[in-house]
């Protein structure tokens, strides 16, 4: 079973100035970060608990917590896989989902399992790739949508054309 | 070309093809061109001087010197432009660069700024800031927000509450920003929304700053009793900057709606998918 009792305390522990501001010693910081961490484990369970009884399905839900520096081994692996978008606020979003996949062609489908645009970037200085997609997700909602590798398809990975006369 | 452009329906941001930096937004729906610069510079922190012996550290913040360094004066640029989304990949330094991005529909520019390890082997700290130069006449105003809610106005040397004798020009004009900081004239306002807290400031008529990053070498005498100095090489630090040019009159249903959605960004979960059915039904 989920807990947030424990992000909560550790949220209770970093309301002190130190925490806020950062004027604490080095391993007072780690430990706050520590505390976090550990905090936002249990809250994955509780997440994927509503989301398994909410969509009806028990899946083995993944969250990848590097996504801003392109790690999730997920979609860095698997052929196909499903993207939960979960949308904390009382207003439809439109939102553009970025992905660290690997080098290959995909087809990503919306709920209603009609193909939506997507793209395949290379991320600067690094031979990485993400998959981009814009997902619609309704007010204090989620949605679901599937993405499919296309096989033998290489897609047109947009490389970064070098703009500068210096070399990268 | 040497046009180095980057565009969607609704913002065009264009650099310098020489020197990589972005130096014009423009609001294509609302008419609006504003000369923008944008770079990235650090202070050298201050170990004390005749004036004072305080070291800026963990609780203080005072450079050394009023006008910061330039982490670089050109980018070694990259572009990409595909249906969804167009960037320019700007490289400053080996330990600071940035993707200025335009995903379709959006309304805002993102800059994505990665800053660090920050290099402290010529025995100086130093306290990064991404400064954003306009032409815009602010007469020594600018804006920043309080817990995301209020928005105070910041007079530059000034406080409403007792007569300011100001002794440190810059650290003495830097405040919170915890979602937003803007300036404005009459007619535009450019506002940069944070995906944290950091210190910023508008140190001179149309200019606007943020501190992204830090490192010192010297504790401040407050308590810590430890400089402000992670183990190892020290953090890299990643994180992204939305920037607006509307109306002044109308930006602030533009920034609110957008800092919120940043706040409470969605949460992107995902399932290999054919799991079983949570019910028998």
């Amino acid at each position: 079973s989920g807990d947030s009792a424990p992000l909560n305390e550790a949220m209770a522990v970093l309301q002190h100035h130190d925490a806020v501001s950062g004027t604490s010693r080095q391993h007072v910081a780690d430990d706050y970060a520590r505390q976090l961490a550990a905090g936002w484990g249990p809250c994955e369970v509780l997440l994927s608990n509503a989301l398994a009884r909410l969509s009806g399905f028990k899946e083995n839900f993944t969250y990848c917590r590097n996504l801003n520096i392109s790690v999730c081994p997920l979609s860095q692996t698997a052929k196909n896989f499903q993207v939960i978008i979960y949308n904390p606020l009382g207003r439809n979003i439109d939102w553009m989902v970025r992905l660290p996949v690997l080098e290959h062609g995909f087809v990503v489908r919306d709920p209603n399992d009609t193909v939506v645009p997507s793209d395949v970037v290379t991320l600067p200085s690094s031979d990485g790739q993400e998959l981009l997609f814009p997902a619609s997700v309704p007010a204090l909602g989620f949605s679901t949508y599937s993405v499919s590798q296309v096989p033998g398809r290489r897609p047109y990975a947009h490389r970064p054309q070098p703009r500068s006369p210096w070399t990268w | 070309s040497g046009d180095l452009t980057i565009q969607n329906e609704h913002i065009r941001a264009r650099f310098d093809p020489v020197t990589g930096l972005l130096v014009e937004v423009e609001n294509l729906d609302q008419n609006l061109l504003l000369p923008v610069r944008q770079a990235f510079y650090w202070y050298n922190a201050s170990v004390g001087n005749n004036l004072s012996t305080q070291v800026s550290g963990a609780y203080i913040f005072r450079p050394s010197r009023q006008e910061p360094w330039m982490v670089s004066h050109w980018a070694q640029t990259r572009l990409v432009k595909t249906r969804l989304v167009q960037e320019v990949h700007q490289n400053f330094s080996a330990w600071c660069s940035q993707v200025v991005r335009l995903y379709r529909g959006q309304w805002h520019l993102e800059l994505e700024w990665t800053v660090g390890p920050i290099p402290v082997g010529d025995g100086w700290g130093k306290e990064i800031i991404s400064r954003f130069d306009t032409a815009l006449e602010t007469k020594g105003l600018f804006y920043t927000d309080s817990n995301g809610r209020e928005i105070l106005e910041r007079r530059r040397d000034y406080r409403p509450t007792w007569k300011l004798n100001q002794t440190e020009a810059v650290a003495g004009n830097y405040y919170p920003v915890n979602s937003r900081i803007y300036i404005r004239d009459g007619t535009m306002q450019l506002t940069v929304l944070t995906d944290r807290s950091q210190g910023g400031s508008s140190l001179k008529d149309g200019s606007m700053e943020l501190m992204v990053h830090r490192k010192l070498l010297k504790d401040d005498s407050r308590g810590v009793g430890e400089a402000l100095l992670e183990d190892g090489p020290g953090r890299w630090v990643r994180g992204r900057h939305l920037v607006l040019l509307d109306k002044a009159r109308t930006a602030a249903s533009g920034h609110r709606l957008q800092a919120e959605k940043e706040v409470l960004a969605p949460q992107v979960v995902l399932a290999p998918g054919g799991g079983a059915p949570y019910g028998l039904k």
